[in-house]
């Protein structure tokens, strides 16, 4: 059974694209066949697992209007088991043509449950809109994951995000569920600190106990488009993401 | 003479809003009326300077599309000087529905055109997508100012913010012209350093003289929701804002 985890968050800057990139490499290292998959125009995530996104000919965009098959527009990454449906530039006129297409919200689960069958894991990296394409990665999905700072813009913006996963829940996909994941945790002073009690406290039910910290060597791997896990394995970043996908998987087991 | 700033970066987080309310602040105190605009639907800058924008009943959204008058919309704020044209949550179909409407691009610029001149500086804060309420800001302002992180993935999408430029440049403003403005600078450690070097070189011409460095009093003002020129007037990123605004109106004399 295929387990489907969308990473949203209105906010920008809040590490989502690199939660997919960084968690999809630990849980093809440790728990089963995984493909991560670029719904951000940006291209970050792509980029970030060492592919040009101004580059791909065929990305998940000819994908979703039934341009492409799934077997042409898939690639291999530097990790065995990890395999990415990249973005490119088309996907930013795709996603504004969208809302027009009925039934536009079932496009990516439909092609996950058709050609996705053979993975244990889908990590869907979303732009910071609530728009058409974060909607058809909230409908294939069983987990909304909300990477989320300690500083109020981020906090702030969780209402919205919240009332678009219910939206969804109600209209395209029941069994969804929602957790958060505090990213850059910046140990120095109290001003996280603080926050990360009114949060444990506020939001206790929905938050992943793994929490991620502030560490440089995330930007050094995405300059060299190595993933986190390879570039520096002994990081502490990536040692908590790797937590993070042990706690998932427990996570999963018990549903 | 009105002198308008459009704030924007497809990139998330990189400072965008933080720099709208404090740059807006900074020219208010040193220079003359300012009007701030937030055309973000996320509202954070609305909330950076005391206000909530789900209680906002009118904002941006209904003078855009003209079902309120600008007298009606603009706030005054806790800055004598500086006003604020406040986002709410309309804003998000608003911006999906603007593409019909032709000549979307003019409608900013010619609210300002007709109301703010009585204002010597109007900075707008833009949403990380390059959609059509970024266009409405780079078609009024003879400024986009583009905040960055050193870090590969801002560095990434600077090309696709160009592009836009260039376009709306030929399309429908032919004075834009643009400054890239660092933020969030890191003196630890030589990652920052080194990027620091390459963009000095890179975009030499491009690039504001002024560097914004990572200080945690922003974040402290902005869950306080006072401008952190007041809130911590003589804090590193207070200083550096007002230095900006001094470069900003050197820049804008000998145009
Ligand atoms: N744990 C971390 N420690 C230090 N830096 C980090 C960490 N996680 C992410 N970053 C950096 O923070 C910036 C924002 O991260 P990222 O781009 O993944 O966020 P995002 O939510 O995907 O942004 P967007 O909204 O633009 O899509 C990047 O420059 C990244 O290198
Ligand atoms: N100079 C600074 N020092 C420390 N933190 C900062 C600084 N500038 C901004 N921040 C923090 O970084 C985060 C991102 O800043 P901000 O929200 O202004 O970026 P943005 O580009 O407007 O984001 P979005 O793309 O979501 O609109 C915020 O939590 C803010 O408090
Ligand atoms: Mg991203
Ligand atoms: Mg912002």
């Amino acid at each position: 059974m295929t387990y489907v985890i969308g990473v949203t968050h209105q906010k920008g800057g809040v590490g989502k694209s690199t939660t997919v990139a960084t968690l999809g490499a630990c849980l093809a290292e440790q728990s089963g066949r995984t493909l991560v998959v670029d719904l951000d125009p940006s291209g970050n995530m792509t980029s970030g697992l060492g592919y040009h996104p101004e580059e791909m000919e065929k990305s998940i965009a000819s994908l979703l209007v039934g341009q492409e098959v799934f077997a042409n527009v898939v690639k291999s990454t530097s990790l065995q088991n990890l395999d990415i449906l990249p973005s490119n530039p088309d996907l930013l006129s795709i996603s504004r043509h969208l809302f027009s297409y009925k039934g536009y919200e079932f496009l990516l689960r439909d092609i996950l449950r058709r050609h996705a069958g053979n993975y244990k894991w889908v990590v869907v990296d979303c732009p910071p809109t609530l728009g058409t394409l974060t909607i058809t990665a909230l409908t294939a999905a069983q987990l909304a994951m909300i990477p989320t700072q300690l500083e109020f813009y981020s906090l702030q913006a969780l209402d919205v995000v919240f009332k678009l996963i219910n939206m969804t829940r109600s209209k395209t996909n029941p069994r969804l569920r929602y957790r958060l994941l505090v990213t850059m945790y910046d140990r120095r002073g109290r001003f996280h600190t603080d926050i990360l009690t009114y949060v444990r406290q506020h939001y206790s039910k929905a938050l992943m106990e793994s929490v991620i910290g502030f560490d440089t060597k995330v930007r050094a791997s995405q300059l060299a488009g190595v993933p986190l896990t390879m570039y520096a394995r002994s990081s502490r970043a990536a040692k908590q993401y790797r937590e993070l996908a042990q706690e998932l998987e427990a996570y999963v087991e018990r549903q």
